[in-house]
């Protein structure tokens, strides 16, 4: 069976799209077959995978109100077994268009369940999430069976951690029993910086086997990938960013299951 | 008249927070009367400034539910002349509490209208927006008179600029129309990154004059203050960071009429 992944946090600028970009793509250098599901209406997922999200039906907000089906979509990418559903800005009126409709948690979760047939071609789906804990969220939530959450290395992005955990708790909870939290990533590890000696420290006390033994360093080339709309992984395979995102898809893949 | 202003940007992690907190603490050190108000369900300008976004009914949240008074939510920091109305987590439920409310955008603009004599004690008023286009940013922009838009010098935060405008452009025709960019600016900016450079040339070429000529350095003591409850400027002032928004206080009261 496949897993539905969402990459969140509600901080923002923590490496959720960095996160979704690489590993997706390190995973499909592996063999995995892959597909990436922009819910962010920045569109960072679809422009990092060298996609438009202007003037481009196939999208995700025209799956989610039903005008397109799941395979009208989903389109190619440069990369060989990775497969992408791009963003639009449109998504941002979803909250507003959707206030009356009660089930509207569970929009994405529909749709998967009545396309298992095309969903099943896929070892692995990642969801990216914008930078907040509403609508677009929770209906990544509803819709997924893991979570990873990539924590930057501040203080800030530390004390946030909360708040998400109570998030997550609630949905499971109320709207989805099976999620739950495949791993925790520390992101923009940078050794010069004893803050990120001590949020590693902390995290790892209070987050234990969830937090991933590979840690992702800050690394220019990483952020320098995007405008060429390329996964570093692709751009720059021998820098310590992209062998970081290696690791952490070995890592992935060797714990199958979510502890 | 004092100028109502918020710091605001979709992208997630461009040093919003960081610049409310250091604008407002520089701006105070040099004696200007100022309130900071955490528009942000994070709560990291509150806690920033040494304050708790839990356990303190004296928040935004009970400000805009009109269950407290603007005097009764105004609280003091450990800087002279910078107070604060504090954010609380439950600042996330009033989109769908209020979804039925035509005036929602309004909510903050009456409070100010109403208040006019407690706002006039101070020079400036600062408001920290979240990393998102929605109601509580539009919120924040409908009883705003000026704007500073903090721009991180990598290739995604350059990319969702223009978003921005475009929301800014529309709440300025259909809901406030005295709205202004006062100045954008660069931040985390890192010599050794080639990116930086590009991001400066370019965004000086489409803005002109709105980009200030102070840009922040990447500079690890503006992530470490936080976890001190200090502002950098206070925290550790020699620093290159804390250096970078002094200079912009004096050039942010130099061109006191936006441009
Ligand atoms: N390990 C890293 N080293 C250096 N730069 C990084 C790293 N990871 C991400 N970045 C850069 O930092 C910025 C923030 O990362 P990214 O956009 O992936 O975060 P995000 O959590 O998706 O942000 P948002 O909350 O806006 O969606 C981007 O410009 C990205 O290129
Ligand atoms: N110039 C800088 N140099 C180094 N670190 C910085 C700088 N500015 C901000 N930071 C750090 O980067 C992180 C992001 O900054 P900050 O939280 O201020 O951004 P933000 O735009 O308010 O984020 P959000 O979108 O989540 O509200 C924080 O951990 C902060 O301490
Ligand atoms: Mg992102
Ligand atoms: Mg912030």
């Amino acid at each position: 069976k496949n897993k539905i992944i969402s990459v969140i946090n509600q901080k923002g600028g923590v490496g959720k799209t960095t996160t979704v970009v690489n590993l997706a793509a390190s995973l499909s250098i592996l063999g995995q077959k892959t597909l990436v599901i922009d819910l962010d209406p920045q569109g960072n997922a679809t422009t990092g995978l060298g996609k438009s999200n202007t003037n481009n039906e196939k999208n995700i907000y025209n799956l989610l109100i039903r005008k397109l089906n799941l395979n009208e979509v989903i389109e190619s990418t440069s990369v060989q077994n990775l497969e992408l559903i791009s963003s639009t800005v449109n998504l941002s009126g979803l909250e507003v268009e959707t206030a009356t409709n009660e089930d509207r948690a569970f929009t994405l979760k529909k749709i998967f369940d009545e396309n298992k047939n095309i969903l099943n071609k896929y070892d692995y789906v990642f969801i990216d999430c914008p930078p907040s804990l509403s609508l677009l969220t929770v209906i990544a939530l509803v819709g997924s069976d893991e979570l990873v959450v990539p924590l930057q290395t501040e203080f800030f992005a530390l004390e946030g951690i909360t708040q998400l955990i109570k998030t997550i708790d609630r949905v499971k909870e109320n709207l989805n029993p099976q999620l739950s939290v495949r791993g925790i990533l520390l992101t923009m590890f940078d050794k010069r910086n004893k803050l990120s000696g001590e949020v590693d420290t902390e995290a790892r006390n209070h987050f234990k086997s969830k937090v991933y033994n590979t840690v992702i360093p800050r690394n220019v080339r990483l952020s320098e990938a995007p405008s060429h709309g390329l996964p570093c992984v692709i751009y720059d395979k021998t820098c310590v960013g992209s062998k970081a995102y290696f690791d952490l898809a070995n890592e992935f893949l060797s714990n199958k299951e979510s502890v």
